[in-house]
């Protein structure tokens, strides 16, 4: 009987109106768009949930000192990128009537090896992050260094690229390469697809 | 065509877990 009876999404509430069967309502609701988006800011610190279109609003209030630079091609300036431990770099990008959010988060997934960890999520829907692509360059001293990818979406966060190297890594070694005094200079390009 | 230059931020190193420090 529990195979054949279809259960509603456990979002219904927001509006969801999709019903399945028992063993696929776990995969739906992970992926479904009505379920509520937790705050895209790196670190756990950060307990807030709500819709979509209340995202923007609660990192101005809340996160006011991410700051937002607009055009499609930027340049973010990482400063003081030899602090030691765990540390975050956040700043928004705005275009293509879009915000994405830029993200360098330097950390010691294994010990006495620190990596940095760059990526890109748009303040959107998964559909919408596939109509985007984002491109990181590293440039200096002549060498360069890119990685081009589709944006996460907020919905599905960026914890699980970083965590999987689905995204631009480097160690501190790399990094000297292209610092200069103490600041990293990314360029960064968000482009339709 | 020249080459524009990209716009540069200078965005500041944020202890976000050290945010929750803070607030406790």
């Amino acid at each position: 009987v529990a195979q054949t009876v279809r259960f509603p999404c456990k979002y219904a509430s927001s509006g969801c109106e999709i019903t399945l069967p028992h063993q696929e309502k776990a995969a739906h609701e992970e992926s479904c768009e009505f379920r509520p988006y937790s705050c895209p800011c790196p670190g756990a610190s950060c307990k807030w949930q709500g819709s979509l279109a209340a995202i923007l609003p609660h990192l101005m209030h809340q996160h006011k000192s991410i700051t937002t630079l607009q055009g499609e091609d930027i340049v973010f300036l990482a400063t003081a990128i030899d602090l030691p431990g765990a540390v975050d770099w956040v700043m928004m990008q705005s275009c293509f009537d879009f915000h994405f959010m830029l993200v360098l988060e330097k950390q010691e997934k294994y010990s006495g090896h620190q990596q940095f960890f760059a990526a890109v999520q748009l303040i959107g829907t998964r559909k919408q992050a596939d109509g985007f692509a984002y491109r990181l360059e590293l440039s200096g001293h002549g060498r360069r260094l890119i990685w081009e990818a589709t944006p996460r979406s907020v919905h599905e966060g960026i914890a699980m690229a970083i965590m999987n190297n689905d995204c631009l890594v480097f160690d501190t070694s790399v990094a000297q390469l292209f610092a200069e005094n103490g600041n990293l200079g990314i360029n960064v390009t968000i482009s339709k697809c | 065509r020249t080459h524009r230059m990209p716009k540069e931020i200078r965005v500041e190193p944020h202890k976000f877990a050290a945010e929750l420090i803070h607030r406790l």
